[in-house]
């Protein structure tokens, strides 16, 4: 957050920030790990009171309560011990601080990523509502905390949490959400972390805003310098300056460890008479936390590591805190090192750091671990809906890790990183446009999101090569021209279940989602894919099908939007009608499209990816596409 | 015994007239009688995002429990990981 909110065009006095208000007035509800009340990132200098409308409590007591930056602190986290909102793991006070902290100056870890941290939506109001502890998030706390959330009024939900795909009557998020959004309160939810594995996402319902993760154009920099004078560019936040670049022996943990763990560095894994004084190479994976990999080479003796990428995660290194001299390479490095290895019998290496670089034209670009669609729970919705920054992200933390004087901030990445940056867009847009429902939200932000780098290429993923649509999903979030999107597809609650039917869930369960009684038997069912979403997921088998979208003119009075479609080999398209004129602000018009196959031009592709999108002037309202054969 | 309790998350079909006040109450006659022999077995109670309450059983108390014909289901939870 010292370089996300420019990355994303976020200027102080200008632009978006300027004519949301920074998000004043709006409250961001973040179920999470507690809160640190004490950072700077939460003072409340020059914030407003809480709205009228507030109802929230604040449980700390003593020295500190709430302010008027924290708004509300609950805990339902039901420990002996742990009964008030404080983080005791960080993780909360980092997802709270990257959605609504205030600006600190001076911020980095270790001396790097130095600059002014600060939220997305800096003037909003939080309110905590801890859920989580050291060993996760139980159901029956999240369900509390969404379930008082919603009492005390808050505006937006921020969910860096979940569980694998299920169906919607059985997931707690789900049922929170669809609570909330019934109440006009917009939910954003962490895609998960269980990429590059396709259909492997969290929170998938359609009433979520869906956030993967993707990098920004700011690396920590280090290289993995070899004796053979080969160089391997790689990540690391830890640069301690009293680390001489001098060459020592270099060995791979997997050929001298003690056990089948060993490759993965695990801990107690690796003979002290092997590593000490060396450069250790350790392979990521084997469920071990890549900074436990390094303490393990610390506790053994090592004086470095080099972490490399596991096959899947290839050319996506980290840059990670870790608790001494490292650094993390890419998969291909990581054979090139294997191989130096291999071919002498003195191998050395040593690690140059390099500190902050900004100016990676290939960012954004996906996340290895960032979870990939398509959604189990309902394959006829595309997910993830956006991606947005989660690599690298600085933000608070309630204690200090390098000891220095500062305010504490800590360096991590996950999905949990990006889903708060888009809960603090969202609440821009509540500020400047108060009147729009959560599915208008959702849909300006896909509709506008971006499909290239800053390079101005497509947005590649961890091989570098283009992200399909279920890694990208709309894209990635542009907030300034989600504030004027044009069009936008908007959707009620009761929308939802003519959908729900159509999953041919039963009465009881399409009931445990809406609270009330449903009988599906007289509601008219629909396909997934004929939700008025913003986006398209469709399952095409031999037959021609036809569905129908409506858009609100939430841009000038008088304006025509023309279609312009992308259709891959193997699919037709065609739309009806394929112009559409507005003349008032608000008004409603529907087209509708249909999806012809060609199976025989699929060259045994499984899937493949199009996009449908009503231009006018400066505006472009895109829905991308995907196709499953 | 406690150790054999697991929080359950329970759906009820709520009655059509209930004041906010006399849910727990609802909900706690819903429970067999051997829960209410013990400590407080109710954990949370729901009034906006659900109908239903959570609430440490037994397996074996979890089923009589949903021979209630207001209950709609009744299944252990889970938990659920940071990202």
């Amino acid at each position: 957050t010292t370089h996300t909110p420019s990355f994303l065009g976020l200027q102080q006095g200008l632009g978006l920030w300027k004519g949301s208000n920074s998000g004043k007035g709006v409250i961001i509800g973040i179920l999470d790990t507690g809160i640190s009340p004490f950072h700077p990132s939460f003072s409340d200098e020059g914030m407003p009171s809480p709205p009228a409308k507030w109802n929230g409590i604040c449980e700390f007591t003593g020295k500190r309560t709430c302010n008027n930056k924290i708004i509300g602190a609950r805990n339902f986290v039901k420990t002996k011990n742990l009964t008030l909102p404080f983080d005791d793991v960080g993780h909360g006070t980092h997802t709270a601080s990257t959605a609504a902290g205030r600006p600190v100056q001076g911020a980095n870890v270790y001396g790097n990523a130095n600059g002014t941290a600060v939220g997305m939506a800096p003037d909003a109001h939080i309110a905590m509502y801890k859920v989580c502890g050291l060993v996760g998030c139980s159901e029956s706390a999240i369900l509390a905390g969404m379930d008082t959330a919603v009492d005390d009024g808050v505006d937006v939900l921020s969910l860096s949490l979940g569980g694998p795909s299920g169906p919607f009557f059985e997931d707690p998020i789900a049922l929170g959400a669809f609570g909330a959004i019934q109440k006009g309160i917009f939910v954003s939810c962490s895609a998960a972390n269980s990429g590059p594995a396709y259909s492997s996402l969290s929170n998938e319902a359609p009433w979520i805003l869906t956030v993967g993760a993707s990098s920004i154009d700011r690396t920590i920099m280090a290289t993995a310098k070899l004796g053979n004078g080969k160089e391997y560019v790689g990540q690391s936040v830890f640069q301690p300056k009293d680390f001489a670049p001098s060459l020592l022996p270099l060995v791979y943990a997997g050929a001298n460890g003690n056990n089948n763990f060993s490759v993965f560095c695990a801990p107690e894994s690796l003979n002290r008479s092997d590593v000490e004084g060396k450069v250790v190479l350790c392979e990521d994976g084997g469920f071990v936390p890549r900074v436990f990999k390094g303490k393990a080479v610390k506790d053994a003796g090592g004086a470095a590591m080099i972490l490399m990428n596991s096959v899947l995660e290839d050319f996506n290194p980290i840059a990670d805190v870790h608790v001494l001299p490292a650094v993390h390479i890419s998969y291909e490095a990581g054979l090139a090192l294997k191989e130096y290895i291999n071919s002498t019998s003195t191998p050395t290496a040593t690690i140059l750091f390099e500190g902050t670089v900004i100016g990676n034209l290939l960012a954004p670009q996906v996340t290895s671990f960032s979870s990939r669609g398509p959604s189990k729970a309902s394959p006829g919705i595309l997910k993830p809906d956006i991606i947005g920054p989660g690599l690298n992200i600085l933000a608070a933390w309630p204690v200090s890790l390098d000891n220095s004087t500062t305010p504490p901030f800590n360096i991590i990445s996950g999905t949990s990183m990006s889903c708060p940056h888009l809960s603090g867009i969202a609440a821009l847009l509540k500020n400047s446009h108060p009147d729009w429902s959560p599915a208008a939200i959702k849909s300006a932000i896909m509709t506008t999101a971006s499909q290239v780098n800053l390079g101005g290429t497509p947005i590649l993923d961890q091989r570098l090569v283009p992200a399909d649509v279920f890694a990208t999903g709309a894209g990635h979030v542009n907030p300034v021209k989600a504030n004027d999107p044009g069009l936008v597809y908007d959707i009620e609650p009761n929308d939802y279940i003519p959908y729900l039917c159509g999953l041919n869930y039963t009465d009881r369960e399409v009931g445990v989602i809406l609270q009330q009684r449903v009988r599906c038997s007289e509601v008219n069912h629909i396909a997934e894919a004929e939700l008025n979403y913003p986006s398209f997921s469709i399952l095409l088998g031999n037959t021609t099908q036809l569905y129908t979208r409506t858009v609100a003119n939430v841009g000038p009075a008088n304006s025509t939007y023309t279609a312009e479609i992308g259709v891959p080999v193997g699919v037709g398209m065609s739309l009806s009608p394929a112009q559409l004129t507005f003349t008032e602000v608000g008004q409603k018009l529907t087209y509708s499209v249909s999806f012809i196959p060609f199976s025989e031009d699929r060259d045994n592709h499984t899937f493949a990816q199009g996009s449908l999108k009503w231009v006018s002037g400066k505006y472009s309202v895109r829905s991308p596409i995907s196709f499953i054969f | 015994d406690q150790s054999n309790l697991s929080t359950y998350i329970v759906h009820v079909r709520k009655p059509q007239v209930i004041q906010s006040d006399d849910l727990h109450t609802f909900y706690y006659s819903l429970l067999p009688e051997s829960t209410k022999t013990t400590n407080q077995r109710i954990v949370f109670t729901y009034r906006n995002v659900v109908n239903g309450f959570a609430v440490k059983l037994t397996p074996e108390e979890a089923k009589a429990l949903q021979q209630n014909e207001e209950v709609v289901s009744a299944r252990p939870e889970k938990i659920l990981s940071l990202h």
